[in-house]
Formats: structure tokens, C-alpha cells, sequence
């Protein structure tokens, strides 16, 4: 059985997409066989990991269709490898802001992506779900299919604020889908040079102990250059400051799982 | 009649909130009543502007809510004042997420906007509509509604990447429903230490000669701490670079005024 880990916040630019493609690399890294699996129709991941979007036959999209059915076979066959080794990709493309339309439509659509999964779940030891910067439907599918939730925080003021809603929507779920979702917040884009960054950091680790990871991720250049190289940070800059503090979060997370 | 400008980039975090909020105060220093209007559920624009979220009795949901016919003479009342002489607010709540999921599944939602802004402006001679990073059906009702649409560019990779699905999308509504949408690209974020700020900027100004405006507003501090105290930059750091280029910015979309 993997483990799911939802990569989730509503606001935008917080670094989701590169948690979970950096976390995704830094657990291969480790031996780990992962796929990530990009949830959002911007499809950021799948530009990350260098696929040509517009020219996929098969995403993501196909396997939560509910008229997808008839793709059952071609299962298999919408999962990349990427440069690094133990490291694969379910992508995304546009038509899932289509289906995503469609499904939530439907009674009981948040197991879908659940169910869907469940094929996949004996092939890795974990699956990142990287989600778009909404509450939407696509995000409650992750949060209802997921064992942990790590929620990236840019310590700026925005993002610190929404803490508190985020945090009832995530209650709301385990209320309601998923009682063994397990709710983290991650510091990144901390900026040690300025005083807001400094002032939002403290006041997560003082408002929000129980959720707040020891590991903070830093302002790093090379965490804005991968993403026009296919790579990601791991072979980009394998010993930049961005790097070692992904590698951490893994160990951190390693640390937490449920029934290791 | 107002001059109506849409802030609109399905990619988060690129400064949508921070133009809207910054250009509606260099508006109005410059003498110009106008309204902002917060079109994103998550409410960050309310918040920079001061106003407690959870408390607000009217927002813009109740104005576009279908079965709000029977606020009409409470429409008045949801327009707040903020800390800035002749710049007003039309604050949004979560309510609207729910709005905005009934709205579009009813033909013709894209003009609804429009039509209810129509009742704003004779009052105001510019309406800045901030929205949410997303393509989805309030972001299209401001498109609709609108005669400018400003997308802040990150000068990332992802950002950049995206620029020409967004034209594509942009067009459509063009075509199907607003003529004269003028459309604008304005890069933000700009980091002149970093290499890859310095060739996205490049890359935009050679991609998009025709959208990309001059101005270009680069990473200030001041653009971050703005929004923890209720005031716009214009009133928080008056002589900061940040504040510079905003009033910049504000004098060349006058410039560019259709009919002005
Ligand atoms: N620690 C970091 N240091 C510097 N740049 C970073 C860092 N983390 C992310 N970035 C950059 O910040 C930008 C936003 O990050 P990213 O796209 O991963 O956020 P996101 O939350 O997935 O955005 P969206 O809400 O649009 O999906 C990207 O250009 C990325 O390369
Ligand atoms: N020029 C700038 N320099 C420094 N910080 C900035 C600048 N512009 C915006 N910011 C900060 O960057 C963060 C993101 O900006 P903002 O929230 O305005 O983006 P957005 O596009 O509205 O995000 P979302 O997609 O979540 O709605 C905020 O903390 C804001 O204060
Ligand atoms: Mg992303
Ligand atoms: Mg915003």
C-alpha cells in the first residue's frame, strides 16, 4: 500500500508544485519508488518534469473521466518515467478542467480519485498529489484519496492568514471522508533577510504547533531556475541550500509515516 | 462610464491582488474615483483593504447572487470606503465560491457582471476587478465585463510558459463575447540579480511586443509587508521603488485609455 501525500493550499505561488516535485525526487533519491501525479490543469508538474503537454494522448484526465471507463487497459500506459530514477509522473492537461466540471456533478465523486488509485497503489511506496490553488473539486478528490496533507505556507502575510480556514476545510474532510488524514504546514519561501518572513514563521510555529514541520525551505535561486530544465532539484543542483532542506522534509516525513 | 480594467492570471501568486490594490490607490492620488472589486472567494483584496471578512453582512456575492434580486436596494450599501480618498470597495466572502458554482450552470452567466456593474458606473470613473487564479467562470464574467485585462507576469518559468494559452483564452472571449478587450502584460516579481528574471523579461518583451507594457514592477519588500496594515502602498511607503512604479503603471493605462 502507498502512501498518499496531498501537496494542497489555495493560495497561489506558495511552492506546491515544486514540493512536490522536489519531495517526490528527494524520496526516489532515497530508494523510494514514487510517482507524483499532477491534479492541476495547468499541468505545472508535467511542464516541470519536461513533457510537451499539448501533445499527451493519455492523463490524468482519462483516468478520472467517468466516461473513461472504456480506457481501462490503456491504464498503464499514462505513466512517464522522468529523469531520475524511481521517480515517475502521472500528468495533467487541459481537458481535466473539463472533467473535473463533470464529475463534480456527480454524487459521491470525491473516492474517485481514491478508487482510481487503488490500481496504482501496489506499484510505489508513495504518491504525491500536486493540486491547483483552489478548494475545488480536483483538491477535495486529492484530500479525500491522501494519508497526509502537507500544506506549503509562503511567510507572507496572505498566506498565514488562510491558515484557519484551510485548516476547518481539512477538519471538514476527516470529518466527513477521511478520518486518518494526517494535516502539516510547511514554511517555504522564507526569506531570512526580511522582517515579515521572520514575524509569519514565528507566529505559524506559535499558532500552529501540532501542524508546522520542523523543516523550513529558503528563498533559493536554483529553486526558480529548475523548472525550465526537465530536472528537478535533485540533479539541477544537487548540493544547493533548496536541495538539502527537500532531502530533510523527506527524512521528516519518512519520520511520520503511519504504520512504517 | 467607468473604464473597466480585469487583473486576471490563472498562475497564483503573481501579484494580481498587489496590482489591483496598488494601481486602484495610485488611481485615485491621481484624482480618479474608482471602485476595486474583489472577485476572488478567498478574499485577500478585502483583507488588504482592512475589512473583517466573517463580519461582512453585504459582498459582491449578494450583487451577482441570481436569487439576490431581492437585495436591489441594498446594493448601495456593500461599497466600502477604504483609508484612500476616492477609492472605494466591493468586498468579497467564501459565500461567493457557491455563487459562482450556481451562476454557471445558468445560460448566459458570462454577462452577469456586466450587467450589475452597469449600476456602479455612473459613480466611479475606473473599476478594478481583482480576481482568482483560475480560468473559471468569475474570472470569465470579469472578462467579459471589462474593457483593459492586466495580467501580471512573474518573470518565472511557469508564468512565462502559460502566456500563450492565456492570449488563446483571452482571445476566445474576444471573439465570442467582448470585441474590445484590450489585452496587457505586465511583469512583476522582477528580480534584476537573477539571471532567469532577467531572460524571462527578455523573452516577454521579444514574445509579446504588442501586449507587454513598459512598466515593469520589480521585487520590493514594502510589496509585502503592505498587506498586514489595511493601507494600500501608496499610503504604507509613499516613496518606495514599489509605489514608484505603480504610479507609473497608473500613468501609462491612462495613456492608453479607449476614447479617454
Ligand atoms: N524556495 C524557493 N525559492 C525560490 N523560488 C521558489 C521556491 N519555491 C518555489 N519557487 C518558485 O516560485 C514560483 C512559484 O512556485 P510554484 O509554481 O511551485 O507554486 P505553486 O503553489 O505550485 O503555484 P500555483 O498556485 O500557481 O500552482 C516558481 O517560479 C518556483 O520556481
Ligand atoms: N513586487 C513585489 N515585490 C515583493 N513582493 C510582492 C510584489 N508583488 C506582490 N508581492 C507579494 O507576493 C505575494 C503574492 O502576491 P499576491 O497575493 O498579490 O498575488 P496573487 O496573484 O493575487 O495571488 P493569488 O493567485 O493567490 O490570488 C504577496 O505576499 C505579495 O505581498
Ligand atoms: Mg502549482
Ligand atoms: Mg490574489
Amino acid at each position: 500500500m502507498a502512501h498518499i501525500i496531498a501537496i494542497s493550499n489555495s493560495k497561489g505561488g506558495v511552492g506546491k508544485t515544486t514540493t512536490c516535485f522536489s519531495l517526490g525526487a528527494c524520496l526516489a533519491e532515497a530508494g523510494r519508488r514514487t510517482l507524483v501525479v499532477d491534479l492541476d490543469p495547468e499541468a505545472d508538474l508535467t511542464v516541470a518534469a519536461g513533457l510537451d503537454v499539448e501533445a499527451l494522448t493519455w492523463s490524468v484526465a482519462d483516468v478520472l473521466d467517468v466516461d473513461g471507463e472504456k480506457a481501462g487497459g490503456q491504464r498503464r500506459s499514462v505513466v512517464y518515467a522522468t529523469a531520475v530514477d524511481r521517480l515517475y509522473l502521472l500528468p495533467s492537461n487541459p481537458r481535466l478542467a473539463e472533467v473535473e466540471r463533470r464529475l463534480s456533478e456527480r454524487p459521491n465523486y470525491e473516492r474517485r480519485l481514491a478508487r482510481e488509485l487503488a490500481s496504482f497503489n501496489s506499484m510505489y511506496e508513495f504518491v504525491l498529489l500536486d493540486t491547483p490553488p483552489a478548494l475545488g473539486g480536483l483538491t477535495l478528490m486529492a484530500l479525500v484519496a491522501a494519508s497526509y496533507v502537507v500544506t506549503p505556507v509562503q511567510c507572507e502575510y496572505y498566506s498565514a492568514r488562510r491558515l484557519t480556514r484551510i485548516l476547518n476545510v481539512f477538519r471538514a474532510v476527516q470529518g466527513r471522508f477521511n478520518p486518518k488524514l494526517a494535516i502539516y504546514f510547511l514554511p517555504t519561501l522564507y526569506d531570512q533577510r526580511t522582517r515579515i518572513s521572520r514575524g509569519v514563521l514565528t507566529q505559524l510555529q506559535q499558532s500552529f504547533p501540532d501542524q508546522v514541520l520542523e523543516t523550513v525551505i529558503g528563498v533559493d535561486t536554483r529553486l526558480r531556475e529548475y523548472a525550465a530544465t526537465a530536472e528537478p532539484i535533485t540533479l539541477y543542483a544537487p548540493s544547493s541550500r533548496g536541495t538539502e532542506q527537500y532531502r530533510q522534509l523527506a527524512r521528516e516525513m519518512l519520520g511520520k509515516l503511519q504504520g512504517a
